[in-house]
């Protein structure tokens, strides 16, 4: 990628993140996942997909296209939803993270 | 003397911190973006529209498809538990954001998303994907950088400034009338930050301080006009509209557009063109030529009743560099519903006939409705050719918007030039005498290298 992109690679690739949303007690259950962008450190504040929180609707789906909805509080969703972000450390390091199965995924040769 | 045993080895690609616990503080979506989205994909033509996950011939409970709508233009913020370490560590750059506008449609975009989300973050954390922003429509965007399911939330950044937001992944895959459209569906983030503050400011007055630490808008001052949308070469695309059939051309003199015959295929038959809606000009115009249903080129002549205004004629390109970056610019995908969209790619192949470019080949995405719109370099921003077609395999009846066709500008100019200084269409009519070999070439077939020779 050209040098333009350098910077704005790394910004970008600072600024990403992943977040996990389950159910507490019931892990078999999702997990319901998508990507994210971290809006600040200090306070830990991150902005991402709502998708992922439909099945933790109290007041079901439908509360989503309820007229005029634009904003929805955090309590809106069940107490057993339990939320996980993973992002890159700023500086490199070994890899953590522990071997995982990886449910559906596989790499058909072309 | 051995080297030291080196360390276990271990892959280096996707660093992460272990999971980090956090709370949701609020659901919220950007109305705006709902009104686009509705004027955009909600007419007669919804049912066509899929955006999911799931491939379009996958069969989806209606219901769940309206749940997958309804939760397309949602987002969530959430405040995240750092332990003192993290909060120390993590002291990456903060992030910028572009107010709405301040991005031009072609401008190029990076996107860092996690393909299948939390699958499998050590391979796929924060996986970076390149295009530009080919459409804008208020708060609702589209690029044609491509995304897989997982990265919606995920964010879309500008080259320059560095690293600066422009919007989030509302939905990665698009299909329409069960054609992949190669396009991902994007929300501005300028809006919805200002969604965030509001929601911040009107919840729990403990909440209402969080808002000090959510990103400026930099860039183009808010409240500006909106920038001219795209490249100054990307207004030389027109909508034309033949009856009730309409596609895109472009302008290659103040009073002459060409186009596709299979948009207007009658000669003397009555044309609208449309410029970019910013202008909104509407200029009536006849169809003086189209080539024969025989002709391998499949091109159209209108000539207009009156200039049209404003409109940047293009300069013909004289040669082709395969590799090159290339731009689309058409109307397919929306249409009326709002200007031109532009997809980028490189110039895939050149093919020839006897040295003479007779078929050009693109890597931009390229939907029906974009018939007859322009090919551009994006190097000197000279006109290639005349979008035709993509790419259908009758057999699986899957299309390939990635796999597309169009004339080479060198094979029309000379009789366009003709044509205009002496309205004589004789250069025109040469192109229904092409020899058989270009015939071969656009029904797709093996040039023969040479007649087979009799054994007599």
């Amino acid at each position: 990628m050209g040098r333009q992109w350098g910077s704005a690679m790394r910004a970008a690739e600072q600024a990403g993140c992943v977040v996990s949303a389950s159910r507490a007690g019931q892990p078999e259950a999702g997990p319901w996942s998508c990507s994210g962008v971290i809006l600040s450190r200090s306070p830990g504040l991150v902005l991402c997909h709502g998708g992922i929180f439909a099945p933790f609707l109290r007041a079901g789906r439908e509360v989503l296209t309820a007229a005029g909805a634009v904003f929805l509080p955090g309590d809106s969703c069940s107490d057993d939803l339990r939320l996980h972000v993973q992002w890159a450390p700023a500086a490199a390091g070994p890899l953590g993270g522990v071997e995982r199965g990886r449910p559906g995924l596989c790499t058909p040769q072309c | 003397a051995g080297l030291e045993p080196s360390p276990p080895a271990s892959y280096r690609r996707r660093l992460q911190q272990p999971p980090l616990p956090a709370e949701l503080l609020l659901l919220l979506s950007c109305p705006a973006f709902w009104a686009h989205f509705a004027r955009l994909f909600g007419d007669e033509t919804a049912e066509q529209w899929r955006f999911a996950s799931v491939a379009p011939d996958d069969e989806v409970p209606e219901d769940e498809e309206e749940d997958q709508l309804r939760l397309l233009g949602w987002f969530a913020l959430l405040g995240v538990r750092l332990g003192q370490e993290e909060a120390e560590e993590e002291r990456g750059p903060a992030v910028a954001v572009a107010p709405l506008g301040a991005v031009s449609k072609g401008a190029p975009l990076l996107v860092c998303g996690s393909p299948f989300g939390a699958f499998c973050p050590d391979i796929f954390l924060n996986t970076l994907s390149r295009g530009v922003l080919s459409n804008v429509a208020g708060p609702l965007l589209l690029t044609d950088a491509r995304c897989l399911p997982g990265t919606e939330g995920g964010g879309v950044f500008t080259a320059r400034p560095a690293g600066t937001l422009v919007a989030l992944v509302a939905a990665p895959l698009c299909w329409k009338s069960r054609e992949w459209v190669g396009l991902t569906l994007l929300c501005a983030a300028a809006p919805l930050l200002r969604a965030v503050r509001a929601a911040l400011g009107r919840l729990f007055p403990s909440t209402a301080a969080l808002a000090a630490h959510l990103p400026l808008e930099v860039g183009v001052p808010w409240g500006l006009p909106l920038r001219e949308p795209g490249p100054p070469w990307a207004a030389a695309a027109v909508l034309v509209e033949c009856g009730s059939v309409w596609g895109s051309g472009v302008a290659v003199a103040p009073r002459l557009v060409v186009t596709c015959r299979h948009v207007s295929p009658r000669e003397a038959a009555r044309v609208l063109v449309h410029s970019t809606p910013l202008k909104s000009v509407a200029v009536w115009g006849r169809v003086v030529f189209a080539t024969q249903e025989t002709c391998p080129y499949d091109i159209a002549v209108v000539s207009l009743e009156e200039d049209l205004e404003d409109v940047p004629i293009p300069v013909p390109a004289e040669h082709f560099h395969e590799g090159e970056a290339v731009s689309v610019v058409g109307f397919g995908v929306f249409g009326q519903a709002c200007g031109p969209s532009v997809t980028s790619g490189i110039l895939s192949a050149v093919v020839q006939v006897d040295g003479t470019p007779v078929m050009l080949q693109t890597t931009c995405a390229v939907h029906g409705g974009s018939s007859g719109g322009p090919l551009f370099s994006n190097r000197s921003g000279n006109l290639l050719g005349i979008v035709t077609s993509n790419t259908r395999d009758n057999s699986t009846g899957a299309t390939y918007p990635h796999l597309n066709f169009s004339i080479p500008i060198t094979v029309l100019q000379p009789a366009l030039q003709h044509y205009s200084q002496t309205h004589d269409l004789g250069g025109l009519r040469e192109l229904d005498r092409a020899a058989e070999p270009v015939r071969v070439v656009w029904r797709l077939q093996r040039p023969l290298a040479e007649a087979p020779r009799s054994k007599l």
